[in-house]
C-alpha cells in the first residue's frame, strides 16, 4: 500500500 | 508604515477563497519585491507560496519588512464584504497588532474599513530548491478542476502519468476505476483551451485527490494551470495571477511503504 509523504521530507528549514 | 492599493480588488478576494480552507493560518510577508505568503496545510502535506509582486499594486508603501499573522478565515470573511469591483488598500501601521482593509467602490461612493487583529504565529519558511522537472504540463484550469471533481466521486487517489502519449489522470475505487486521457492538443483557437507536455522523461505519481480539489478552488485566478512533476519531488500546481504574481501549490506524493 501507499503511504502520504510529507512535505517537509522535500523541501528544509531555511 | 504599509499601504497596499489594489484597484483589481476581486485578486485579492479569489486569493483567499483559494487557500483558506488548506491553511487556517499564515504570515504575510511585505517587502520591496511584493506582498507574499509561504504556508503549509496542518498535516504538512501540502504547501502553499502566493506572491503578488509589489509591481502590480497601483500604490506600494513598504517601508521596511513586515510579516503579518493573520486568520485566514477571518481574512476571507472581511474580504467578503467587498464589492468584486472594489478597489482595495491593506494598511498597517509599525508595530501594530491590526491591518486594515479599505474597500472603494469604483465610483467612489462607498467607502469601507474592515480592522483586523493580527496574531502571532510561529512559522519557519522551508527553502524550495530550484528543479528541472521531468514533464511540464500546461491545460485549461477548468478542465483540471472538472478532472479532479470527477475522480473523486470515484476514488481518493490520483495517478498522474505523462507520456508522450499525453497526460493520464486514473483512479480506484469500491465501485470501479477511471481513467482520463489529456491529449497535447495545441491547434487549438485560443491559447488558453490548449493543452501542451513537455517531457524529458515519463513520470508517474500518486497523488491525495482531497489536495488537488482544494488546490482547483484557484480556478478563477487564471484560465490555465500548470502541473509540473518529477519523479522525486512534489507536483507543482500553479495558477499564474495575470501581471502580478502566482499562487502555487506543492504536494507530497503517496509512495510506496
Amino acid at each position: 500500500s501507499q503511504q502520504q509523504s510529507s512535505i517537509m521530507g522535500y523541501f528544509g528549514k531555511k | 508604515m504599509l499601504e497596499l492599493r489594489l484597484v483589481q480588488g476581486s485578486l485579492l478576494k479569489k486569493v483567499l477563497e483559494a487557500i483558506k480552507d488548506l491553511v487556517n493560518d499564515a504570515n504575510f510577508d511585505c517587502s520591496a519585491t511584493g506582498f507574499s505568503l509561504q504556508a503549509m496545510d496542518s498535516s504538512h502535506v501540502a504547501l502553499v507560496a502566493l506572491l503578488l509582486r509589489s509591481e502590480g499594486f497601483e500604490h506600494y508603501r513598504c517601508d521596511r519588512n513586515l510579516s503579518m499573522g493573520m486568520n485566514l478565515g477571518n481574512m476571507a470573511k472581511m474580504l467578503k464584504c467587498a464589492g468584486n469591483d472594489d478597489i482595495i488598500t491593506l494598511k498597517a501601521d509599525d508595530g501594530s497588532d491590526t491591518v486594515t482593509f479599505m474597500f472603494e467602490s469604483p465610483t467612489q461612493d462607498k467607502i469601507s474599513d474592515f480592522e483586523m487583529k493580527l496574531m502571532d504565529i510561529d512559522s519557519e519558511h522551508l527553502g524550495i530548491p530550484e528543479a528541472e522537472y521531468h514533464a511540464i504540463v500546461r491545460m485549461p484550469s477548468s478542465e483540471f478542476g472538472r478532472i479532479c471533481k470527477d475522480l473523486s466521486s470515484i476514488g481518493d487517489t490520483v495517478v498522474i502519468s505523462v507520456t508522450k502519449e499525453g497526460v493520464k489522470f486514473s483512479t480506484r475505487g469500491d465501485i470501479g476505476t477511471a481513467n482520463i486521457v489529456c491529449r497535447q492538443n495545441n491547434t487549438v483557437d485560443k491559447p488558453e483551451e490548449a493543452t501542451i507536455i513537455e517531457m524529458t522523461e515519463p513520470v508517474s505519481l500518486t497523488f491525495a485527490l482531497r489536495y488537488m480539489n482544494s488546490f482547483t478552488k484557484a480556478t478563477p485566478l487564471s484560465s490555465i494551470v500548470t502541473l509540473s512533476l518529477s519523479s522525486d519531488l512534489p507536483v507543482v500546481v500553479e495558477y499564474k495571477i495575470a501581471e502580478m504574481g502566482y499562487i502555487r501549490f506543492y504536494l507530497a506524493p503517496k509512495i510506496e511503504e
